[in-house]
């Protein structure tokens, strides 16, 4: 049996944010260690790897591993109901056809109870194995959706483009181009305003503008963005969690 | 021109 109980609804409701756009349906995967999610979008070119670590739940216990597959787009209209501030625990049995979602106020005079219909979905795991990157930047997460939201209405492509001093956004559409130059520094008073860049190898590398604008939408998530980038590989995009993490796995563009 | 790559082509499968 399944029993997770969230301090607040808050993190569940910012998860199924981030994702139900690049995903719809998906298998929850709930083991003794927390809830895990992997899964592809329908184009093949971007995965998400989801872990809620058991630390991000107040109660949580889960004796036997218990797949649950969700529509995300259903889910969401439940998860959408509770208070960000609310209690949010989850209920499933071992074999389950539904899952239980309760909605407590903190004051403990309202108590809202929605089953959401399982569905029996084929998981369809990609092996990651350990990658090595060229470049890491970390930097904040409201920074990085600004630029892919501005370079987006140039055009359908980003580069990134990664040096030793700093790194530039890039885009070059119909009408015009357009770029952001960031370059590392520290904040003391504010760690998480810090830009991080770690070069081994430069980098220049293009992506679909459009997967990354999916990508940002975990900005709420985590102060900062973690992005790990390697020469003709997939990049990797990573929100910290409290306890856990939410992955993007994106291929790049070629030049034909 | 650019032309997009597949994940498929990275990642294999189970």
């Amino acid at each position: 049996m399944l029993e997770g109980k969230f301090e607040e609804s808050s993190l569940m409701k910012k998860v199924v944010d981030a994702i139900k756009d690049s995903v719809k349906l998906c298998n929850f995967n709930c083991t003794e260690h927390g809830v895990t999610v992997q899964a592809v979008d329908d184009s093949r070119v971007l995965l998400i790897s989801l872990l809620i670590g058991e630390a991000s739940f107040e109660e949580y216990r889960c004796d036997r591993n218990i797949t649950l597959g969700i529509d995300l787009e259903s889910f969401n209209k439940i998860i959408k109901n509770g208070n960000s501030s609310d209690f949010l625990t989850l209920i499933a049995e071992d074999s389950p056809d539904n899952v239980l979602i309760i909605f407590e106020d903190k004051k403990k005079d309202r108590v809202s109870e929605y089953s959401l219909k399982l569905m029996d979905l084929d998981s369809d795991f990609l092996q990651i194995d350990d990658m090595e990157f060229d470049a890491t930047i970390t930097m904040p997460s409201s920074e990085f959706a600004k630029i892919t939201r501005d370079l987006k209405t140039l055009s359908e492509s980003l580069q990134i483009i990664v040096t030793k001093e700093n790194v530039k956004f890039s885009s070059d559409g119909d009408f015009g181009t357009g770029n952001v130059v960031l370059k590392g520094f520290v904040d003391m008073d504010k760690p998480d305003e810090s830009i991080k860049i770690d070069m081994a190898r430069p980098i220049n590398l293009t992506f679909g503008a459009k997967y990354i604008a999916d990508i940002v939408k975990g900005t709420s998530l985590s102060e900062s963005v973690t992005i790990k980038l390697a020469d003709k590989s997939p990049a990797l995009f990573e929100y910290k969690l409290p306890s856990g993490f939410l992955r993007f796995y994106l291929a790049p563009k070629f030049d034909e | 021109n650019v032309s997009q790559a597949s994940l498929i082509e990275f990642f294999l499968k189970n």
